[in-house]
């Protein structure tokens, strides 16, 4: 894509296509426990991350970024990514979080999980004022792909990145305001600390994409 | 980061 070419329609028609497929993770037959609830998120996650790839690939400049500064943006990012989809999918369902059409979780499951219930809580209330402020798909997409964007903590040189940042200014720009709240709210530090002390206290196994992403985090922190 | 650079690295999505 010409990016200079490229008017704010076709740009967010191009995040509408690089858009992840909906990921199933089928919920146990029985009620849930600590170990098997934090299975079934841990798994959804690990599945959501290789499509959380194929949909970075897919934002304009991304893909002319080095290796390196591609899995900088990714490592800094992805639970971040995460929380917004979970926010949107459950946007229409206050008390809910729709981890997957079939994996759909009630406020007091979280109950099950020792910590978890506070992040239920706060990504709950990251929802409800995300349907307050009427969160539009759109914005929904472009707020995601900032999220990418604007991940890395050092600078990512790239002239073909500031302009896909440039290309996403238009369509936010209509309620700069209400969107740079979306953005500040979505932080993932409670959900990676959470999920560090699962893995630490072995109530679950993380293994593959999931725990290279965890470690990186981790790494970084130290 | 193995997994993650292979995934990136790979043309097929």
């Amino acid at each position: 894509i010409l990016l200079s070419t490229v008017s704010p329609e076709q740009f967010v028609l191009t995040l509408l296509e690089a858009e992840p497929p909906n990921v199933l993770v089928s919920r146990p037959s029985k009620p849930f426990t600590e170990a098997s609830m934090m299975m079934s998120l841990t798994k959804l996650a690990d599945k959501e991350l290789v499509h959380m790839i194929g949909w970075a690939k897919k934002i304009p400049g991304f893909v002319d970024l080095s290796l390196y500064d591609q899995v900088r943006l990714l490592e800094s990012c992805w639970m971040e990514v995460l929380m917004i989809g979970l926010m949107w999918r459950s946007i229409d369902h206050p008390g809910k979080l729709i981890f997957a059409p079939d994996l759909v979780l009630d406020r007091d499951e979280g109950k099950c999980v020792e910590g978890i219930l506070e992040i239920f809580d706060m990504l709950l209330a990251m929802t409800s004022r995300f349907r307050e402020l009427k969160l539009q798909h759109k914005e929904y997409l472009c707020v995601k792909a900032m999220i990418l964007l604007n991940s890395s903590e050092y600078a990512v040189a790239s002239d073909r990145l500031s302009r896909s940042h440039d290309c996403l200014v238009p369509p936010c720009a209509v309620r700069p305001g209400p969107l740079t709240c979306f953005l500040f709210f979505v932080h993932s530090n409670k959900g990676m600390e959470h999920l560090l002390s699962m893995k630490c206290k072995n109530v679950v196994p993380v293994y593959d994409l999931l725990l290279e992403m965890l470690n990186a985090h981790t790494l970084r922190g130290q | 980061s193995h997994k993650l650079v292979q995934l990136l690295a790979s043309t097929a999505e």
